[in-house]
């Protein structure tokens, strides 16, 4: 991430042992899970309603514990990326 | 063997007369049918049963040139999370994108609407995609939709195209493309066609577009009816194929569906090219539905050909391909597609081979070109890395960098070519550098991959920087993407010939002979083939006593009989000798200085007068490819290492970045979209867009406050004069100030909580500490007079007389 960057409240975690699993972690740290992203195993779409839907920083708080949890192997909170049509 | 169907020389569609790039209709005009669209056709393909996808900002699926052909089952609404990819309607028509781009693709045929798709019985969907906050994750499902439904997937979007962005995609969206080639089409691999940047006004490169770049992905750039550059265009070493596009001025342009059930002319740039090689790629699938995603880029990279496409860096490569940093390998051919598609067998498995050199770090210094190279076997010993025969190759760096746009980097093959990874890019003025960054180049196609590879970083500042700081190359890894074996061996006879002639064998069993024969005191054995009638004293060229071509050298040097003169010679045909050019020459016609035909290398050929010069005269550019003194665009009057990269223009054209526009008339502005004057907001005089922020003068009665034009002047602003402007400026009154009458201390109403002493706004607050003597010091230094000290107990000080 870098200057101007603008976080939304969203994430992609990667989480195994089924979508079960990620329901339920999704449900301990107050996310919902979209479902998987596209094709990708193991790879799930978060999205948290108590968090600002748009800032400038990466915004802390109770649901920034799912960082912590060992279920967890990978989360990234989602950017928006400036895209141009051509 | 050509398929019986519809007669194809005419469709009833209103617009396909205007088709000028897929037929001829009227033999008084220009014929641009060299993408043998209508040849692909007449064979029999026009897309059935090949599904295409369109990842933008909708499709408006009940278009009646549409709506035939669409496909619920490979469109999606990732902005929306529905099955309905319909562009959301506004009175800005900004999602109009995704459906022009799906007519050219598959627009049906003989519907009396609008055109004709290039794969007209192809299936279309759309993934609606960009209407909202694109992340990772939004593209990362965009591309891997129905991997095993979708055959191609065509985007026309990418990072922005303004000469300072390094983007592409993100660790979700390179899984996305990794799966979709891995898994897609049932293992064949998904099809990704992308469109190249469109910032060639703003001196973009693509290589700074990592979807672009993408080994995964087919990038396609444009060219004009005449084959001319159009302005928008960006140049990159993996770009891999042409189509035509609007972009010149006077030029026939590209019709398409759009929304609101019509038809534009409007549609151009990079976004009309990529759905027109997305449509042919369906009519090579329907050929051969079993081509993997490599056999397609392979097809492309042998059909795809120069054809009249002018630039002035084509190349042909040590494997035979012609390729250029502006057309890849030129514009697509759909019956050569189709045709080869029919016969294609598929190419051996993809090899990756990478090697790093060592990590040690290397400074480099302004004005000067740091050269890495690397030798490396092609991961002979490794049978699952081996590359051999190259296709896509790829480098990885991590450069530290005090301004990023000032670099410029080479990398060099084996075989000698030369392929440009980045330009200098004169907008970026990031100090990020290239933090393993990924160049590609698709320029060494086929060639082989053994031997020293050499990578160029050249530093050019293009603005006083600080000496001390110097840019440094931490590291980088060369990737060779390809195969051991030939691709093509396989196919044809003449390639196993090719194969045979390589084999040395043959020639080994002659050099024993001729080793014995050279020990002899006398010679009697045969005269080289460059020596003459009067025969030779040994085997060589330096041997033969005259020539049959010419001589090279002098007796004080020795001379040496030669077929042609080298470089700094030329040809002398009465005395059958080989002479020096002038001083500077590279080739030459004469010892004058006027009669160079080429330059050394510093030097460029003036081709004014033939000579070669180290400044090039008004109106032209140093060319560093061919030395040469190159005129710019008829409209610039001077340029910079492009002929359409303006820096002055002519009378009548103004400059728009680094583009010559026609100028246009009070009132209106250049549309560079719609290549024509347009008018600006009735509030300005003149203007750069149709905004009313984008007011350069403002119309008469009206006054500029900050970037508009108004009537009269907002509160908290009084209107004045400024020189050299023919109107009025709304100028802000001082801090505090509601209103005022002019410059400086003339307040009339304050805000809240100040109060209007002496005509200036000063804060309601009162100083404990302001004393006689404290305000005497006040007064005496004058404080309330200065900005900076105005609410410095000025209002008790002022209060207390």
């Amino acid at each position: 991430p870098g200057r101007g960057d603008v976080y939304t409240n969203h994430w992609a975690v990667r989480i195994s042992g089924g979508p079960e699993r990620a329901d339920g972690i999704a449900e301990r740290y107050g996310y919902r899970n979209l479902g998987q992203i596209g094709s990708l195993e193991d790879h799930y779409h978060f999205h948290h309603s108590r968090v600002v839907r748009r800032a400038a920083y990466s915004v802390k708080g109770p649901h920034s514990f799912i960082h912590m949890d060992p279920k967890v192997h990978w989360i990234q909170q989602q950017v928006v990326k400036s895209r141009v049509k051509r | 063997s050509l398929q019986s169907g519809p007669s194809l020389s005419y469709f009833n569609d209103p617009k396909w007369p205007n088709m000028w790039y897929i037929h001829c209709n009227d033999e008084n005009s220009r014929c641009r049918s060299e993408m043998n669209i209508l040849g692909a056709w007449q064979r029999g393909y026009t897309g059935k049963n090949v599904v295409v996808t369109i990842l933008d900002d909708g499709i408006e699926r009940n278009h009646p040139d549409l709506i035939q052909n669409f496909d619920h089952l490979a469109s999606y609404d990732v902005n929306g999370n529905d099955h309905d990819p319909t562009p959301r309607y506004d009175s800005r028509n900004e999602n109009i994108h995704g459906t022009r781009c799906a007519g050219e693709v598959a627009a049906a045929a003989n519907n009396s609407h609008c055109i004709v798709g290039v794969a007209y019985n192809a299936r279309i969907g759309g993934i609606r995609m960009l209407d909202g906050d694109v992340t990772d994750i939004v593209e990362a499902k965009s591309l891997g939709i129905r991997p095993d439904y979708i055959h191609v997937y065509s985007a026309s979007w990418g990072p922005k195209d303004d000469g300072r962005t390094v983007d592409g995609p993100g660790p979700l969206t390179k899984q996305a493309f990794e799966q979709g080639i891995q898994k897609g089409r049932k293992g064949l691999g998904s099809i990704f066609v992308w469109a190249a940047g469109n910032g060639g006004r703003q001196g973009d490169h693509c290589s700074c577009d990592g979807y672009t770049s993408s080994i995964y992905t087919i990038s396609v750039s444009s060219t004009t009816e005449n084959g001319n550059k159009p302005w928008y265009l960006e140049v990159c070493s993996s770009i891999m194929a042409t189509t035509y596009s609007s972009g010149e001025f006077h030029e026939r342009k590209i019709v398409t569906t759009d929304i609101w059930h019509r038809c534009t002319e409007g549609h151009t740039g990079t976004s009309v090219s990529a759905p027109i090689v997305a449509g042919i790629i369906a009519l090579a699938l329907e050929a051969n539905l079993l081509l993997t995603w490599r056999d397609v880029q392979h097809l492309l990279v042998k059909t795809s050909r120069p054809a009249h496409l002018k630039a002035d860096d084509w190349k042909t490569n040590a494997a035979g391909h012609r390729v250029s940093h502006l057309y890849g390998f030129g514009l697509v051919d759909a019956e050569a597609m189709v045709l080869e598609a029919t016969k294609w067998r598929t190419v051996p498995p993809q090899h990756t081979c990478s090697q790093t050199p060592d990590r040690q770090t290397r400074h480099i210094h302004a004005s000067q070109t740091l050269n890495s190279s690397v030798t490396i076997s092609g991961c002979s010993q490794e049978p699952e890395q081996h590359v051999a025969y190259l296709e896509h190759v790829v480098v990885r760096v991590f450069i530290v960098h005090p301004r990023r746009g000032d670099l410029e980097i080479n990398l060099i093959s084996p075989s000698g070519t030369r392929s440009q990874l980045l330009a200098r890019r004169l907008f970026d003025s990031s100090n990020e550098g290239f933090r393993d960054w990924e160049f590609m180049t698709v320029h060494f196609w086929g060639e082989r991959s053994e031997g020293r590879w050499t990578l160029e970083i050249t530093d050019s500042p293009s603005k006083l920087r600080n000496p001390e700081v110097l840019g440094s190359l931490k590291e980088w890894t060369l990737i060779l993407h390809g195969t051991s074996q030939n691709p093509y061996q396989q196919h044809s006879v003449q390639h196993s010939h090719s194969k045979m002639l390589e084999n040395p064998g043959s020639e080994v069993l002659e050099e024993p002979e001729l080793q014995e024969e050279e020990e002899e005191e006398e010679y009697n054995g045969p005269c080289h083939s460059e020596c003459g009638d009067q025969g030779c004293d040994g085997p060589n060229t330096e041997h033969c006593l005259n020539c049959i071509h010419f001589s090279l050298g002098s007796l004080k040097s020795g001379r040496t009989c030669v077929s042609h003169c080298p470089r700094g010679h030329y040809e002398n045909i009465s005395s059958r000798r080989c002479r020096h050019c002038h001083k500077g020459c590279e080739t030459c016609v004469s010892p004058s200085p006027g009669d160079c035909l080429s330059c050394r290398r510093g030097l460029y050929l003036n081709t004014l007068n033939s000579s070669c010069t180290n400044t090039c005269p008004p109106g032209y550019f140093a060319d560093e490819n061919q030395r040469q003194c190159v005129k710019c665009h008829d409209t610039c009057v001077t340029c910079q290492r492009h002929a359409d990269k303006c820096s002055a223009c002519s009378k009548g054209y103004s400059l728009a970045g680094m583009t010559c526009v026609p100028e246009c008339t009070n009132g209106t502005f250049f549309h560079l979209e719609e290549m024509s004057c347009s008018p600006c907001h009735s509030s300005c005089k003149t203007c750069t867009g149709p905004g009313e922020e984008e007011c350069i003068q403002c119309a008469e009665g009206f006054l500029q406050q900050e970037w508009r034009c108004v009537q009269a002047c907002a509160p908290g602003y009084y209107s004045g004069k400024t020189t050299g402007l023919p109107h009025k400026i709304c100028h802000r009154c001082e801090e505090n100030c509601l209103s005022c009458s002019g410059p400086g201390t003339t307040c009339t109403k304050c805000q809240a909580g100040y109060s209007l002493i002496s005509k200036t706004c000063i804060v309601n607050a009162l100083c404990n500490n302001a004393d006689e003597v404290f305000c005497e010091m006040v007064k005496s230094n004058r404080l309330c007079e200065r900005k900076f000290y105005r609410q410095f107990c000025c209002r008790t000080c002022l209060m207390n007389g």
